[in-house]
């Protein structure tokens, strides 16, 4: 998206495979 | 890593939740830093914990990251429920 730093872009990552992870521990 | 199949809807939605935390707090960088800082401490001991293959216990629990969230989001409702969508056993 616009103007993303590196961190935003590293929260982005985190968030993502917190709610991956969410997912296979609910399936 | 490289993308997989089911990950651009979990990517969409934390690039929007970021978006939305930076406009929120626009006018208040710091809470913006404490919140990046709480999920980067929160994947660092994700990360040992998997590298030590069972034999290390995250000192930052999922409850924990929720807490100090909520501190951070006070009155801010919707993202703190939000976050919780992401959040494993929260």
């Amino acid at each position: 998206s616009h103007d993303f730093t590196p961190l935003d872009s590293s929260a982005v990552y985190v968030l993502s495979s917190m709610a991956r992870r969410r997912r296979a521990s609910q399936s | 890593p490289p993308l997989q199949n089911n990950q651009p809807v979990e990517f969409n939605h934390a690039i929007n939740y970021v978006n939305k935390i930076k406009n929120r707090f626009q006018g208040q960088p710091d809470i913006y830093k404490s919140f990046l800082e709480i999920l980067h401490t929160y994947q660092k001991e994700q990360r040992n914990a998997k590298e030590a293959g069972g034999n290390y216990t995250p000192t930052l629990t999922e409850q924990e990251v929720y807490t100090q969230v909520a501190k951070l989001f006070k009155n801010q409702e919707d993202l703190l429920s939000e976050f919780g969508q992401f959040l494993p056993d929260a």
